[in-house]
């Protein structure tokens, strides 16, 4: 997280660590976890945790971890041989499936997710808030829970983040309508923090909630803007995928 | 040794009897017969009540006869003076004469015979009690058609024992009904009806006139019916005494008829017919009878149907209804059936959740889930109720008998995310 701060966990009950990745992903039901598809495109099963603000004596933090039983990578998303070299991050969502379900309490808990209803929509300027224990100015990773607030920003501004990558020229990234730009002001997130969620603070029905309206998906430099997968374009698969494999795996 | 005839002659006879003698002769003759006995002679001095001399008949300590006096024949054509038939084959003849004879007296020759008695007719008192056949030293007795002779070899009965009546309905009279009936009989029928109906018999007070009591009120003829645990009668009298209905509770019963010496009347009649058997209705509670009747009887069937929330408990499984047979002693075939509340035992737990301890888990009770809040909610807020329904499970208006579900709350943290504005 870059222009962030140290945060609690309480803060950001939903955010799950992905140990092996080093990313992020959001607890959105007992057994399901929410994260970008390229945090798990090449991980069947990825180690998680939730409940943590300090990444420190993992191996000590059993009652913590979270264990994949199955993975849904959105069917549209493109795998790639070298991923380092991606420049289609489009349908950057994926669904991983817990062998067991999640006990809620003050540091565990999911974030909603949004519907495709008007009263969900976001635009331009709406403040949302993400977390990780990624990279940050000064570190690589961190290993106490880092959190900021910033805007959703038009697309545009990313698109003109300038970066030199050896590997990819800026003009051949695409961006699609499965995307929104968020950042400024340095407020950004960073490598580490893929698939954690970017939520958004919504009153509806008399109650005050965050739902997840977007996925740290990529972006072309941190600390400039970043780019989230616009979760509430995935809602009815997400559902759909949730509904047709709530049952156990069978052996 | 009893002779069949015999001679006495007093003594000296021809001649003189002697004075102040006293000799007795003791005739009999075979069992069965009489004596006649006759003189043929007669030459004793005459006295008042022949009190000197005399010849005496006693015959059974009666005195047939006392002689004196002299006697000849009033029929020229027989030597008989004077005769005597002894019923008896015994008697005694006794000469006396006292100290002094003025004249000469020859005495008396007297002879006798034994003869036959008619035992039938020669005696006050019958000796059968019907057909007298007298023969020479004896008689016996013969009996009507349909009669037989007692082992008293004198007194005639009727056989009229052994009828066993099954069918279901029919009519009983005495023998000879209307006519009289027989005396010195026992008559022994029996009603023997399928388990499972009473006998019930019928008599019109009119169809009943047998001897009457005596004064001590003992019936000489009686009627009587007989059931293993129970005795109807006996009833005697002009009229029928008893109840003109009799239930007698039983599927057998006997009918004695005993008539005695005497007192021929007109018997009796009467009709039965089998009543099934009627069990109790007792409805147990809880719980309904199908069909339901006023009256349930020998094999009729119902089925105990528990009202709903009441179950009938067997061994280890439950069932709600239950059939039950009236049987043949009048009892059911299942009489400890009894409708229970059903018990919906403990309510299962629910993740996420608890469920408060019921006070109790029968048919009617309520219990009430949560969720452990802030972190979970009830999916369906209306889910929380459960009530203990007929068929044994907690039942929620909403989800039936799927249990309530406990969801995370999502998208409220439990501390405010605060970071200082740069």
């Amino acid at each position: 997280i870059f222009g962030g701060a140290r945060a609690n966990i309480e803060s950001f009950p939903w955010q799950v660590f992905f140990r092996s990745e080093r990313a992020g992903g959001a607890l959105i039901d007992e057994y399901w976890v929410l994260t970008a598809a390229h945090v798990v495109d090449r991980s069947y099963r990825p180690t998680m945790y939730t409940g943590l603000t300090l990444l420190t004596g993992l191996h000590e933090k059993k009652d913590q971890m979270l264990t994949a039983e199955r993975i849904f990578i959105h069917p549209d998303w493109q795998q790639v041989t070298d991923p380092s070299s991606r420049t289609n991050f489009d349908n950057d969502i994926a669904l991983v499936r817990l062998k067991d379900p999640v006990k809620m309490g003050r540091t565990v808990s999911p974030i909603c997710l949004p519907d495709s209803l008007s009263q969900y929509n976001f635009s331009v300027g709406d403040l949302g808030m993400i977390s990780g224990w990624g990279r940050t100015e000064k570190k690589d990773s961190v290993y106490h829970l880092r959190g900021a607030v910033l805007p959703v920003t038009d697309l545009e501004l990313c698109q003109e983040v300038k970066e030199k990558n050896p590997k990819v020229h800026p003009k051949s990234y695409i961006f699609t309508q499965n995307m929104f730009c968020a950042g400024g002001a340095g407020v950004d997130s960073c490598q580490g923090d893929s698939g954690g969620a970017f939520a958004v603070k919504k009153s509806l029905e008399n109650s005050s909630r965050f739902y997840v309206f977007g996925l740290v998906s990529w972006g072309i430099k941190c600390g400039t803007y970043g780019i989230y997968t616009n979760v509430q374009n995935y809602v009815e698969w997400i559902r759909a995928t949730m509904a047709n494999n709530s049952a156990p795996l069978q052996d | 040794e009893p002779t069949l005839h015999g001679e006495i002659l007093s003594p000296n006879y021809p001649q003189a009897y002697p004075n102040e003698i006293k000799q007795t002769w003791d005739v009999e003759v075979p069992d069965g017969f009489g004596i006649h006995l006759y003189f043929t002679h007669l030459d004793i001095e005459v006295s008042e009540n022949c009190l000197y001399d005399s010849v005496q008949i006693v015959s059974g300590g009666i005195e047939e006869g006392k002689l004196c006096g002299q006697r000849t024949s009033k029929n020229p054509n027989s030597p008989i003076i004077e005769e005597f038939h002894i019923p008896n084959n015994k008697l005694q003849v006794t000469f006396t004469s006292d100290f002094s004879n003025e004249e000469r007296y020859t005495g008396f020759a007297a002879y006798y015979v034994a003869i036959d008695i008619n035992e039938c007719t020669d005696f006050a008192d019958v000796p059968c009690s019907h057909f007298c056949n007298n023969f020479i030293g004896g008689y016996f007795c013969s009996c009507p058609p349909e009669y037989f002779l007692h082992d008293d070899m004198r007194n005639c009965g009727v056989n009229c024992s052994g009828d066993v009546f099954t069918t279901l309905t029919g009519e009983i009279a005495s023998p000879n009904y209307p006519d009289l009936y027989p005396e010195n009989s026992r008559c022994e029928y029996q009603i023997q009806l399928e388990d499972g109906f009473q006998v019930v018999v019928t008599m019109k007070r009119e169809d009943f006139d047998v001897e009457p009591a005596d004064s001590q009120g003992n019936c000489l003829d009686s009627l009587v019916f007989v059931t293993r645990d129970r005795r109807f009668g006996p009833y005697c009298g002009n009229g029928f005494p008893g109840p003109l209905t009799i239930e007698t509770k039983s599927n057998t019963v006997d009918i004695i008829f005993q008539t005695d010496l005497s007192g021929q009347d007109k018997g009796w009649k009467f009709r039965y017919h089998g009543a099934p058997i009627s069990c109790p209705k007792e409805v147990s509670p809880n719980s309904i009878w199908e069909p339901e009747k006023a009256k349930y009887v020998f094999k009729d069937t119902v089925k105990i149907i528990c009202l709903e929330g009441f179950e009938i408990v067997e061994g280890h499984s439950s069932v709600t209804s239950s059939y039950s047979t009236c049987q043949s002693n009048g009892k059911w075939s299942s009489s400890t059936v009894r409708c229970q509340p059903v018990d919906c035992g403990a309510p299962e737990p629910i993740r996420n959740g608890k469920v408060e301890e019921p006070a109790d888990t029968l048919f009617g009770s309520a219990v009430r889930y949560t969720c452990e809040e802030p972190y979970y909610y009830m999916e369906h807020e209306e889910s929380a109720e459960y009530q203990c329904s007929g068929n044994g499970s907690w039942v929620n208006e909403v989800l039936g008998t799927e249990l309530p579900k406990c969801v995370p709350v999502c998208g409220v943290p439990s501390e405010p995310f605060a970071m200082s504005q740069r």
